[in-house]
């Protein structure tokens, strides 16, 4: 089973078209294995993209380099998996 | 649970809903059946619970977890056909709906995806055929119909989370419900069940321009989602797929609205609180009693609005 420890899930806020280019072309690197849970539309609708822990820094940079707004969503996903996976097995042994 | 006290609240293995989708129709065989209609890439059945009092009657068709790793709408998928199974004969409406119509209802629409979501990578969103060529496996379901297919919003890349696939229908998931919707002849609304992001659309997704049912569709969709907000407060947008979120190929509501399904939409549930598609198994029952009131204004007009 994949893990994904570290991973985090940025709520990022594109304030204008631009931004929203930069952000697709983010996505197309694929080496930074981005997932985007809710892809960047318009300016100032918010997108949601899943970080592998690897990328990081270094999408925050970029994210920062760009003025691009961002807050942190999930810290550490896999926390969210663990407490899902404790959730079902609890409920099957019930 | 299979003493019948399946546990709504939790989330479930594609095992665990399949026996309750037995239980079902094994505590209401005058009303439920289960029907085959297709096997998936990995030759899981694609099972339909039909709610029907007989006779080949107009139908409403439901699916939910087209996009495997949407846990929610699997959950509420069950949760809605539990109620509608326990409520008919007692709720008028669903009564009254039921009297005229039948409801097709496809709790879990990506088998594979699902068991692969749920066994290797809870992030898995596509179905998991393999692509002649590639290393990588899947494609979108959602950008598989024939409905603009493969035009804008959707990837050619067989790695890329969105891709369409190398034709219309090529994935057997898809075709399976086309060749029963299109074998059944009377399907009169198309509601599919998505998460996250609170939106409930209709169509066009592949193209920007207005569809000829646009204000009706409209107007439904704004009354349905005031009913999904009277309940907890959450706030859903609605309008059509293109301007709500962007133009995407290959959609199913696209699909069905061409085939002449006027009343159909995509529902996108809930995150109200940043957790995306890993929502709190906590909130299931309030996201499905929420949505349910979404589904019954939809399904109250399509009842009252034969065409």
């Amino acid at each position: 089973r994949e893990t994904f420890v570290g991973d985090q899930v940025l709520e990022v806020t594109p304030s204008n078209e631009e931004q929203i280019v930069n952000l697709k072309e983010l996505e197309a690197e694929e080496h930074l294995q981005l997932d985007f849970w809710k892809p960047p539309t318009t300016p100032g609708e918010t997108a949601h993209v899943r970080v592998p822990f690897v990328s990081v820094q270094a999408v925050k940079a970029f994210l920062e380099s760009q003025g691009i707004d961002y807050s942190i969503m999930i810290e550490d996903v896999q926390v969210l998996l663990d407490n899902e996976n404790d959730e079902m097995l609890l409920n099957q042994r019930r | 649970e299979r003493s019948g006290n399946f546990n709504f609240e939790a989330y479930h293995t594609l095992d665990e809903i399949s026996q309750e989708m037995d239980n079902l129709v094994a505590k209401h065989p005058g009303l439920l059946s289960k029907l085959t209609i297709g096997r998936s890439f990995e030759k899981r059945p694609m099972n339909v619970l039909k709610f029907s009092t007989g006779g080949n009657k107009p139908a409403i068709w439901l699916d939910a977890g087209i996009h495997a790793r949407e846990w929610v709408t699997q959950a509420t998928a069950v949760w809605t056909a539990n109620k509608i199974a326990s409520e008919y004969g007692t709720d008028p409406f669903i009564t009254s709906l039921l009297d005229k119509m039948d409801i097709f209802l496809l709790p879990v629409t990506n088998p594979d995806g699902y068991v692969f979501s749920h066994t290797k990578n809870r992030m898995w969103r596509k179905t998991r055929s393999k692509v002649a060529g590639s290393l990588c496996v899947g494609v979108d379901p959602n950008r598989n119909w024939d409905a603009g297919f493969g035009g804008p919003g959707a990837s050619n890349s067989p790695c890329s989370d969105s891709y369409h696939g190398p034709s219309a229908n090529s994935e057997v998931e898809v075709k399976s419900i086309v060749d029963f919707i299109k074998s059944h002849g009377n399907v009169k609304a198309f509601i599919t069940i998505h998460s996250y992001s609170q939106l409930l659309m209709f169509p066009y997704g592949y193209k920007c321009t207005k569809s000829d049912s646009f204000d009706e569709l409209n107007e439904v969709a704004l009354k349905a989602a005031q009913s999904v907000a009277s309940l907890h407060g959450t706030k859903y947008k609605v309008g059509p797929i293109c301007s709500v979120i962007y133009q995407a190929s290959g959609g199913s509501i696209d699909w069905a609205y061409d085939s002449g399904i006027k009343y159909s939409f995509a529902f996108e549930l809930r995150d109200t609180g940043r957790y995306g598609f890993l929502l709190p198994a906590s909130q299931i029952l309030p996201t499905a009693q929420e949505t349910w009131l979404g589904l019954k204004t939809i399904m109250e007009h399509v009842r009252d609005h034969p065409y």
